[in-house]
């Protein structure tokens, strides 16, 4: 039991370790268990350091930066145990422009070897997309299209007020 | 092997016309204004390839996933979603090249826990346990991080340490 | 003290009962204590009706509904209590542009009688702005700059470059 | 009465070269890259206005406040925040058109609460009760919801109905 939590550990941190820097461009970050002796009695603390500051604790870096840290430590267990077909709901909620571009290019770029569906609100992240879909809802009852040309996507004002 | 197809009839905010949505390998990205059912997706096919806690779920019980009518309408039955994968590559333990999962779930009384599950593999009966199996075999199932719904990144973001550790014990 | 609460309820009910409406464009929605009776025994239940749907409790709502009924709350709680000053970090967050839209009118009607600040990534929400700052940062330094013409913001990418 | 001026020396990811925020009425928006420090306006509001908690401040204790040298420099050892109000409706307890409020903190020795803090209000010294007194009764303390933090949006948003419950009773 402890051997295999170790094990899962080592794996979790190197990976960590290769995906935060290419986040957050540049920084570094790693895990760390709280009783390395007796695993089960501690927790998991997760530092960082985002290019251009000092090495922190996940808890005290911008709203952004967290969901940096934490995008890099769900990609660093997704390639732990990898699967077919991902799917990742606004993970990109917090993140500004520049940095949602960075998860959309890294996510392109897992998407040659497995299926990934990416929900996002910010148009940055469509242009990145194989195949892009635009949901709406009239009534109460929620439809899909499929969408060419982003330029296409029916600007939410118009779909907002056929919805009244 | 990749999903290709997802069909959804009253699930959710999807209502009793069937709606077809067309994947293929690559990024497929979906977008569209708030409570449009964008979550409702990834709902679908947690219900299907997931467990059976409807916590997950955004619902109370099984009751809760069926089409409630939305505005003006009464609220259906019964709800389903079938998945269509392609399996050239046999991942999938079922010898066919286009291998369809269906769960379907009826209202059967008046009670919310009144709710009857099927299972179908390529039309014909199956169950829960075949599913979690075949699913857990080709690595389709929901147990790691392959699904992460809307909230999860603040989640770890904000937890504590020993609640992150609880994510690797899950993981040995 | 049992009085105090249900002056309080009472009061933040009748604000939300008018706000929410407001900020959904059209719904409706109430607030409702689990145990009247005994108040400190039970909760309070948020139920709200996006425009379209059922009426349903908070908790089945859409990432994006939900923030439009927490906000309403905030706004109804602020009523209640209000101050000459208000400061908004990134409510908008989980919205989309025209829900961020609805936020910022509103925000800007109440700018009449207090003062607010609001932090957001939203371009959408500069342009209600009477005065507009853009925060960078250098070696780990924070600045600010005033912005005459909304088309001034850096946009992040010379001001993520610069960051190296 | 309204929000002036407002000064951040060595204050969180704000340096040694002081930054100077000229307020208005009506509304101001800021804006900026993640990690920018957008976040660290508002915890210098609090800071001031606000009561003693560091929790609220995103920082262990008053020490964590001090601006740590970011990529280069060596880490400060006071820190410093002023607010300027306009007071000629009087509404702020003070007999002046301008009131500077003025909070310091300074380290005294190598423990991280080895730090004395500092209040002056015009210049001459006051006290915390002092401040807090007359920010409650111009309205201006924190204690409502007029400073809301980055993620209380979410956290009402998934809290639970005795949690929701609670927000009333302080109200109360
Ligand atoms: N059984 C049901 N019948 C009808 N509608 C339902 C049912 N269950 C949930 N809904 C509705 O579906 C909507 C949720 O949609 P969903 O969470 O998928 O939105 P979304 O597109 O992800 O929005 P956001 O961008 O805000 O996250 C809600 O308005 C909810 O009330
Ligand atoms: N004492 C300190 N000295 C230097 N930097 C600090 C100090 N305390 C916090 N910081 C840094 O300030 C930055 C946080 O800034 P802040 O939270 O204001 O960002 P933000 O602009 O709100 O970003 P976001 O859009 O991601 O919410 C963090 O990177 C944090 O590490
Ligand atoms: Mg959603
Ligand atoms: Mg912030």
């Amino acid at each position: 039991k402890k051997e295999k939590l170790m094990e899962v550990f080592e794996n979790i941190d190197l990976n960590f370790k290769e995906i935060y820097p290419k986040i957050c461009r540049n920084g570094e970050g790693y895990l760390h268990l709280e009783n390395k002796d007796e695993p089960f009695e501690g927790g998991l603390i997760i530092r960082a350091r985002p290019p251009g500051k000092k090495m922190r604790d996940i808890r005290y870096l911008s709203g952004g930066e967290k969901s940096q840290v934490a995008i890099a430590f769900i990609l660093a267990l997704q390639r732990y145990d990898p699967s077919p077909f991902y799917v990742l709901d606004e993970v990109d909620q917090n993140l500004d422009m520049v940095n949602s571009e960075v998860i959309a290019k890294m996510i392109k770029k897992n998407s040659a070897s497995a299926q990934f569906i990416m929900i996002s609100l910010h148009k940055i992240i469509m242009n990145f997309a194989d195949h892009l879909y635009a949901c709406y809802i009239k009534d109460g009852i929620s439809r899909m299209v499929a969408i060419q040309n982003i330029q296409d996507i029916p600007s939410y004002d118009e779909d907002e007020k056929d919805n009244e | 092997m990749y999903l290709k197809e997802v069909y959804m009839k009253n699930f959710k905010s999807f209502g009793k016309q069937t709606i077809v949505v067309k994947l293929s390998q690559g990024l497929t990205v979906v977008s569209g204004p708030n409570g449009s059912g964008k979550s409702n997706i990834s709902d679908a096919l947690l219900f299907v390839v997931g467990g059976q806690r409807t916590k997950k779920l955004r619902a109370d019980n099984y009751a809760g996933l069926i089409f409630d009518g939305g505005k003006k309408g009464k609220g259906a039955k019964s709800a389903e979603v079938k998945l269509i994968f392609s399996n050239d590559d046999r991942k999938i333990n079922v010898d066919s090249d286009l291998v369809e999962f269906t769960k379907k779930i009826k209202q059967k009384g008046k009670g919310p826990a009144d709710v009857k599950t099927y299972y179908y593999i390529n039309g014909r009966s199956s169950s829960r346990g075949e599913f979690h199996n075949i699913f857990s075999v080709a690595r389709l199932s929901s147990d790691g991080y392959n699904v992460v719904q809307q909230g999860t990144v603040n989640d770890i973001a904000d937890s504590t340490p020993k609640q992150r550790r609880g994510i690797l014990d899950d993981m040995a």
